[in-house]
């Protein structure tokens, strides 16, 4: 996934089976984001794979102040790149361990 | 813990903490 200066993780051991996953995400390298993040705490979150997308959340963290609404699609992008791996990740290593 | 602090936005919760000094990229 491209370098977006924002590092999004899990926040919690994946069981493979919860469709809500805790993400904590934080800024890595502001010179990448056009506006000023709030701070650079990590923030932690609940994302759901089924219902929610990454645009929502980050949408709701522009919302609450953390960013700038320029950055918002830099934010929404970092999220999907980390949601994308988890699915990847659900979609293969998951089955063989049932 | 006084160095996390919750905020609400559109009905989800956000916990914000200090990234671990090990976690920050050299700037």
């Amino acid at each position: 996934a491209e370098d977006t200066g924002v590092r999004v993780e899990l926040a919690e051991e994946d069981d493979g089976r919860k469709s809500s996953i805790a993400l904590r995400l934080w800024v890595e390298d502001p010179k990448k984001l056009k506006g000023k993040p709030k701070d650079n705490g990590a923030i932690e979150f609940t994302f759901d794979l089924e219902k929610e997308t990454p645009d929502d959340v980050a949408q709701e963290m522009v919302d609450a102040g953390f960013f700038h609404e320029n950055d918002v699609k830099i934010v929404a992008k970092s999220i999907r790149d980390r949601v994308a791996l988890i699915q990847w990740r659900r979609e293969r290593i998951w089955p063989m361990l049932q | 813990n006084s160095l996390t602090q919750v905020v609400h936005s559109a009905g989800r919760r956000f916990i914000v903490s200090p990234v671990p000094e090990s976690r920050l990229r050299e700037q």
